[in-house]
């Protein structure tokens, strides 16, 4: 049995560090990670302009990317999210890995006409995302 | 045998009688938000942007509501967290209905009274009011050395269905203020929160005369500057309210997540409090866990 190991040493050695690297890459910074991502849009885009006064643009953001077990912690997500990594990984790939959800919000103050003429100034609880975390 | 048997038919309609009910009730009749909770921008996130034709409003109006904005919120519409007061909702109306009483006389600074209906359909029952204010806008070409002082007498009328006046005089007071004219538009506010605080909740409109008077505080000789007193009030005052919106989708900035202190309670409302003492137990909770790490 000393042939395979043998050939196995002819081969040329591919610089270790490139490998190793590599290998970590998919660990320390693992691509399109769960994070917020900007959406800016107009309300003349939505045709809203007439009824909604201000504000002129509104960023509502939104959580985009992947869940990977190694990143699980960094979202102060639930340990849930590490638990369903696992079972994703090991034992059932059916169930999903957890979702990159917002975890928390800010409000909106909008001023708009209303259908009898009257103008009114309200806030909105909840209307623009801040955070994101694995769930 | 006859008796026990006419009581289980009894109970089986009675109970087939509440699996009935509770649909009939929850199902809404025209198939529209049943709490009417809804504001309009959840409406139309919800639905579309449809819906009928809107009404402009008063270019003043607006445009005395785009300065509160630039007060209260960033150009992201980000609520500014440097704001004491406790409001999340301010609505302003204008008169729908308009009779002129008698003409004002500039000479002396009478401004035309007026009789003015508001109509206050917006207003949804989790607002609760917290202040109220007629919005006169001023525009004066001439700018006085002196100060300026007015008084103002409202009369708020019983709804058209009983067309008598509220009993007792009309309610009438002096406020001071100094007035620094020159800039193209003034504003005056008049607080009127005793008087509409409770007319607000239960009513839907509001009938008022309003008779406003100024005159210069120093009786001195008229010098060649300060010329008649040209008042000349643009346009009959639009009603504003200052309302607390209660509801879930509003923004509560004196949360107790938020730090900030609560607002002083009606007395209706603690009764509401105690209803959901879940709030202040989740604060305390908090509270007691972050003592405890």
């Amino acid at each position: 049995g000393q042939e395979p190991v043998i050939s196995e040493l002819r081969k040329p050695l591919v610089p270790a560090s490139r490998n190793l690297s590599e290998y970590f890459k998919q660990f320390l910074f693992p691509q399109n990670e769960c994070e917020l991502h900007d959406f800016r849009l107009s309300f003349s885009q939505l045709k809203w302009d007439n009824w909604i006064v201000a504000p002129r643009r509104y960023n509502p953001r939104y959580c985009k990317g992947d869940c990977p077990r190694a990143a699980g912690h960094r979202y102060g997500s639930a340990a849930h999210a590490l638990v369903q990594n696992i079972i994703h990984e090991t034992l059932d790939p059916s169930v999903p890995r957890p979702s990159c959800v917002p975890a928390s919000y800010s409000p909106l103050s909008v001023l708009t006409v209303e259908p009898d003429g009257s103008v009114a100034y309200k806030e909105y609880e909840d209307m623009i995302a801040t955070r994101c975390t694995c769930r | 045998s006859q008796a026990s048997r006419g009581e289980a038919q009894i109970a089986a309609s009675a109970e087939l009688e509440f699996e009935a009910e509770p649909w009939s009730s929850l199902q809404p009749v025209d198939g529209k938000d049943p709490s009417g909770l809804l504001p309009p921008l959840f409406k139309v996130l919800s639905d579309g942007p449809g819906g009928a034709p809107r009404l402009q409003p008063d270019s003043r109006a607006l445009l005395y509501m785009k300065k509160l904005y630039k007060a209260y919120a960033t150009k992201e519409g980000i609520p500014k967290s440097s704001r004491s007061h406790l409001y999340n909702t301010v609505r302003l109306f204008s008169p729908c209905a308009q009779h002129k009483q008698a003409p004002g006389h500039q000479a002396t600074g009478i401004l035309p009274s007026a009789d003015l209906l508001f109509n206050l359909d917006r207003v949804t029952a989790v607002e609760h009011l917290l202040k109220s204010v007629l919005l006169y806008t001023i525009n004066n070409s001439v700018s006085f050395s002196s100060a300026v002082k007015c008084a103002c007498d409202l009369l708020i009328k019983e709804p058209k269905s009983s067309g008598k006046n509220l009993p007792g005089a009309p309610h009438s007071f002096t406020f001071n203020s100094q007035f620094e004219f020159g800039k193209k538009h003034k504003w005056i506010e008049v607080d009127v929160t005793p008087l509409l605080q409770p007319l607000v909740a239960s009513n839907k409109k509001i009938d008022m005369s309003v008779n406003f008077t100024c005159t210069r505080e120093q009786q001195r000789q008229p010098s060649a500057r300060d010329s008649p007193f040209h008042m000349a009030l643009l346009a009959p005052p639009s009603l504003i309210l200052y309302l607390n919106d209660t509801s879930a989708q509003a923004h509560h900035s004196w949360h107790p997540l938020h730090g900030a202190r609560r607002p002083a309670q009606g007395p209706d409302q603690k009764s509401k409090l105690a209803a959901y003492p879940v709030g202040e137990e989740a604060a305390e909770d908090a509270r007691i866990s972050r003592r405890r790490r």
